[in-house]
């Protein structure tokens, strides 16, 4: 009787042995056909990067550099293609950037340069690759993981750019700002229509789902900062172009509305513990345009305090909020041309450039900040659900 | 010590190069 005695973990060496001939199969159940809604779930995270990067260890430790141009050259395409196909999926953008960054790290956690190794135990030292050095290949997942990281903001932004008008600046939770009477039982009553209305809520939501979506991936929290940075901006840009091109937007109540949307995006900052990461200060221009609407606009100690608050804003988009504001009430009055001349002289030796809208493309350069894993790579089990039976542990 | 020993650099192709050395070609193809 053959009595299968599992090896301890000490045993192990944190290598996994592949046959040439496997290497499609690899990539294939580990990237093409996984999915992150399903099987994934469960894993730990960042599980598919040090997969491969522990057979990546055993094709460097049998001294096979064809063998470890093959796989990493099968990673890069297998991943690239799977983002082809289901590039408009948050889940699976996410989930792969997070797996693209860990297995970047990995090649960087144990690639036997001291700069790297500082914080590796000494069993972890033992891992680094032995015989190939792998910096271009790092530059190379490196430029992948940007491309990745695009991606992902433009998938995140088509899910948001719908929600973002009527969230932001046209449903209103301040009862009775608006100078339009409250209509308690028209709402009722149009309950049917105001299901496909988005509101600040549907955008704090949303938010929180991309957030718990990239945590669950495992994606390094200086990345996740920077992706809240990109979507706030986005947020940002997008209220302030539409408040520039609609008159009905630019009011006193309007201002209050926006200033209330705002101080929720940075309550939800706050509880998500994001307040450094520099996403509250890309909403400045929109902050400035909502006070804009609410200060005092008549005389010439008006005229120098919007322009000393104004930093955020260029004169066009200043002088543009000034020609729409439109009063709501009798007691407001439009603001005088001889005041918007005044700004506007006030404001002439400032350089800038004469832009009105804001670049809702722009995206923020991204990095990848070095983040090593305390992970100890012999003691990772291979699930049975990835379909990976014929790699061995060494 | 593993971080003295030296390593053979592996040169790498872009991230366009790549492509085209594709894996899947029979699949791909109609």
């Amino acid at each position: 009787h053959p009595v299968n005695i599992p090896r301890r973990e000490k045993d192990f060496q944190g290598m996994l042995e592949y046959k040439k001939e496997d290497e499609l199969k690899l990539v294939k159940n580990l990237i093409l056909e996984l999915k992150p809604r399903g099987v994934a779930v469960n894993l730990i995270p960042g599980l598919p990067a040090y997969i491969l990067f522990m057979c990546l260890r055993h094709a460097d430790y049998v001294n096979d550099d064809q063998k470890v141009r093959t796989l990493l050259t099968s990673t890069i395409n297998s991943i690239k293609k799977i983002l082809k196909k289901r590039g408009d999926d948050f889940e699976t953008v996410s989930f792969w950037l997070a797996n693209t960054c860990r297995f970047l790290h990995c090649l960087k956690q144990y690639s036997g340069d001291e700069a790297f190794m500082k914080h590796n135990t000494s069993r972890q030292n033992e891992h680094c690759l032995s015989n190939f050095d792998l910096a271009e290949y790092r530059q190379v997942i490196s430029d992948l993981a940007i491309q990745i990281y695009q991606q992902l903001i433009k998938c995140m932004e088509n899910i948001l750019q719908p929600m973002i008008v009527s969230g932001m600046l046209e449903h209103e939770t301040i009862q009775g700002v608006s100078g339009v009477k409250p209509t308690g039982l028209r709402k009722r009553t149009s309950s049917i229509a105001d299901e496909g209305t988005y509101t600040l809520d549907s955008i704090l939501r949303q938010l929180s789902a991309f957030h718990s979506t990239m945590c669950q991936h495992g994606t390094d929290p200086e990345l996740i900062k920077q992706v809240v940075k990109q979507q706030f901006y986005i947020i940002g840009a997008v209220t302030l172009n539409n408040l520039l091109l609609r008159k009905d937007m630019c009011s006193w109540s309007k201002g209050m509305q926006i200033r209330y949307n705002v101080s929720q995006l940075e309550e939800w900052l706050r509880d998500k513990g994001l307040m450094v990461c520099g996403a509250k200060e890309t909403l400045e221009p929109l902050i400035q345009a909502a006070q804009l609407l609410q200060v005092k606009k008549k005389t010439d100690e008006d005229a120098e305090a919007i322009c000393s608050m104004c930093q955020a804003l260029t004169t066009a988009q200043i002088v543009k909020v000034l020609n729409l504001y439109t009063p709501v009430n009798e007691f407001e009055e439009r603001v005088s041309v001889a005041f918007i001349r005044t700004i506007q002289t006030r404001l002439r030796d400032r350089c800038e450039s004469p832009q009105l809208l804001m670049d809702t493309k722009m995206i923020y350069p991204v990095t990848f900040p070095f983040s090593p894993s305390s992970l100890a790579l012999e003691t990772i089990q291979i699930p049975s659900s990835l379909n990976l039976a014929f790699l061995t542990r060494v | 010590r593993t971080s003295s020993r030296p390593r053979i650099l592996l040169k790498a192709p872009t991230l366009a190069e790549m492509e085209e050395m594709n894996i899947f070609e029979e699949e791909d193809s109609p």
